[in-house]
């Protein structure tokens, strides 16, 4: 039976009240993995090292190389894993 | 395959490894056998063998911990990261952290290891029937004394074996009391506490006292989690009670309402309206033993690999039954060489001492719980042939296609094999669940991915993927991107550079097979572009590189160039009955 009323959403304690952008997971994503170093970050323009890190991200896991921020691409940064770095020590 | 940087790796064979803490969502025993399968995955192809050890230090030290647990690297709280671990060296290094906000269980769902009653230590069965009623749970039902139990097959009536369930009430892990179940209530700090309870810790395992008074006696030991216990939230590991109310409604079961993720929660008391205290129910949880045998990878020297189906790949994916691949193979060989192959086991011993029942004395438990071994499999016998069924008296076949060069007819459970390249004639019938276990009797169509071997199988909504006997499957055709406008799958053409054509109904849609995943701007009409063929062939299939497409006793072949040049009988051109 459909619901009688409307189903109520809401924000259960200890839950982050929103989640982060895709930008910023990305961000994470790249420098915990080790894809993106910080200083890079700081030293060249955001989009540019995003895309160049996300292209290589791509390619370590055999993703499409698009150098976006593309649904595969944001799936995968959301699936679980490992937590040891995918570059670097 | 991937090393770590100055090739780190061990400088002897004979590793040792110690289990520092347990987590509470499993026996103890299943984690050990998990560990030791999942070493046993690294020794059956390298000379390297693995100990373990119960105090001291040990090579790989192995330990449960969440968000920051000591090493400067924090957890993340459920799901996300999983584990991590070091590579070979002294200290810290080789070391593995598995996190503890996650659900650990063998990758299918809750696993709940029994104790005492008569069914030897085996796992629940759920559901479940007691006195004619379903259960998919440990009840106390039938019992007075409160005792968690539950049947360890499918009905408690109809074969009385059965066992009781983690609870605090029958036994504790760790801490100083020899696994003496708690008391309630007990003192401590003063205060009088009649459950478990995370006071006084930081890392958020919940405990309590085996004896009445922890401030004088100093007795404790750390609380398995119940069935029902909760992950996450703001009452980790506690149970969840029902009915509980949410917004002035009662729930008996546990329920998505209020979320938006549809994740299933409930609450740890019987007022989440007043208290506030909740949990996500169990799922289906991460394999103890796959991440166990990725983080000891790691612990061995290997990083991680591009390769997707390789175990040293950096994401999750639960596999069913796991084989090695040769990615991580090459790459644990190139680290410490071949090894002489796994060792026979003899067959496991059949249980010859009786059951227990529960003990008097807490703490005195004598469990006769068995190790599993793993008999090693035969190699596998050629197919029996059932000559019974003849190829050339069937009619309108389930599925055409050509596998490792030989055409497969499929109908109703049987297949035979036609090679045009042995003068062998139609082979068969050999049947589909000796051959690919797990499939269905009557599948829809099939294709051989070119590059990884791989057989793609569809029945209905449903697709596998064999890699040999192995298989990944059933998943939902959704998962491809296909929407619900096809109804089945009526055939594939591969197309190289790793694309395949899926045929359904009048329409087709281009899978990328690395990806498993159809390329946008698709479903696209069959007539557009392969004219002269019927729209409602029933099976469509390459071979010879040629297209066919099936419709009652005929076939019309396509060249590449989209030409028909043959229209002919399937029993006398590709059966090649007399």
């Amino acid at each position: 039976p459909l619901h009688s009323k409307p189903q109520a959403v809401i924000t259960f304690p200890g839950e982050l009240l929103s989640a982060p952008s895709d930008v910023e997971l990305a961000e994470n994503y790249l420098l915990r993995f080790g894809y993106i170093q910080e200083a890079e970050v700081r030293r060249s323009s955001k989009h540019v090292s995003l895309a160049k890190a996300l292209r290589r991200m791509q390619k370590q896991l055999g993703l499409e190389e698009t150098g976006e921020l593309d649904a595969s691409t944001l799936e995968a940064m959301r699936a679980p894993r490992c937590g040891v770095p995918d570059v670097g020590g | 395959f991937l090393t770590f940087e100055g090739e780190l790796k061990w400088d002897h064979m004979d590793l040792t490894y110690r289990v520092m803490n347990y987590s509470p969502d499993l026996d103890r025993a299943v984690i050990d056998d998990a560990f030791r399968r999942a070493f046993k995955v690294w020794s059956d192809v390298t000379p390297l063998t693995f100990t373990q050890i119960y105090s001291g230090e040990a090579d790989i030290m192995i330990m449960f911990g969440s968000q920051e647990h000591g090493d400067g690297y924090p957890f993340d709280g459920k799901d996300g990261l999983l584990a991590h671990a070091f590579p070979p060296g002294s200290g810290i290094q080789g070391d593995a952290h598995f996190d503890d906000d996650e659900f650990w269980t063998l990758g299918t769902g809750l696993e709940v290891k029994t104790r005492y009653g008569n069914a030897n230590g085996a796992s629940c069965h759920f559901p479940f029937i007691f006195e004619g009623r379903s259960y998919s749970r440990c009840i106390t039902e039938g019992r007075t004394d409160g005792m968690l139990w539950c049947a360890t097959t499918a009905s408690y009536d109809a074969d009385k074996t059965y066992g009781f369930c983690p609870s605090e009430l029958l036994y504790t892990n760790g801490g100083n009391s020899d696994g003496s179940p708690c008391v309630f209530p007990f003192i401590f700090d003063g205060a009088s506490y009649d459950t478990c309870t995370t006071d006084g810790r930081s890392d958020g395992y919940r405990w309590c006292a085996t004896t009445a008074n922890f401030d004088q006696d100093k007795k404790y030991g750390f609380c398995p989690n119940r069935d029902t216990a909760v992950i996450g939230g703001n009452s980790q590991g506690d149970p969840c009670v029902f009915p509980f109310t949410f917004l002035g409604q009662s729930y008996s079961a546990c329920t998505s309402q209020g979320r938006q993720d549809g994740k299933l929660w409930c609450a740890t008391t019987s007022n989440y309206d007043t208290d506030k205290k909740w949990g996500f129910c169990p799922d289906r949880g991460y394999s103890i033993f796959l991440v166990a045998a990725h983080e000891f990878g790691h612990s061995l020297g290997l990083d991680h690999s591009s390769v997707r189906e390789a175990l040293m790949y950096p994401m999750y994916s639960y596999v069913q039954d796991f084989q090695l691949h040769e990615d991580d193979v090459q790459g644990i060989q190139y680290l410490y060489g071949r090894g002489s192959g796994p060792e026979p086991t003899p067959p496991a011993p059949l249980p010859t001492e009786e059951p227990q029942s529960i003990p008097t004395e807490a703490g005195s438990a004598s469990t006769t719980e068995e190790e599993e071994e793993e008999t090693p499999e035969p190699t596998a016998e050629p197919s029996p042939v059932d000559p019974s069924r003849d190829a050339c008296m069937e009619k309108n076949f389930d599925a055409i296609t050509e596998i490792n060069g030989e055409l497969h007819f499929f109908k109703n459970g049987k297949y035979w094999t036609h090679s045009s390249f042995w003068k062998s004639g139609t082979q068969g019938a050999f049947s589909i669940a000796d051959t690919w276990p797990g499939l269905p009797a009557v599948i829809d169509a099939a294709f051989q991915d070119v590059l990884t071997k791989r057989v793609f199988f569809f029945a209905g909504r449903q697709f596998w993927v064999f890699s040999g006997k192995n298989a990944v499957g059933p998943r939902r055709i959704e998962k491809l991107g296909i929407g619900k406008e096809a109804g089945r799958i009526t055939g594939a053409l591969q197309r190289g550079r790793g694309k395949v054509l899926l045929f359904s109904g009048e329409h087709y849609w281009r899978l990328d097979v690395k990806v498993q995943t159809v390329d946008k701007g698709y479903p696209r009409d069959t007539d557009d572009v392969f004219t002269g063929v019927p729209l409602d062939a029933r099976n469509v299939f390459l071979y010879q590189d040629k297209y066919h497409f099936c419709r009652d006793s005929f076939y019309w072949r396509m060249t590449p160039r989209y030409q028909v040049d043959r229209v002919g009988y399937i029993r006398y051109d590709l059966l090649q009955c007399p």
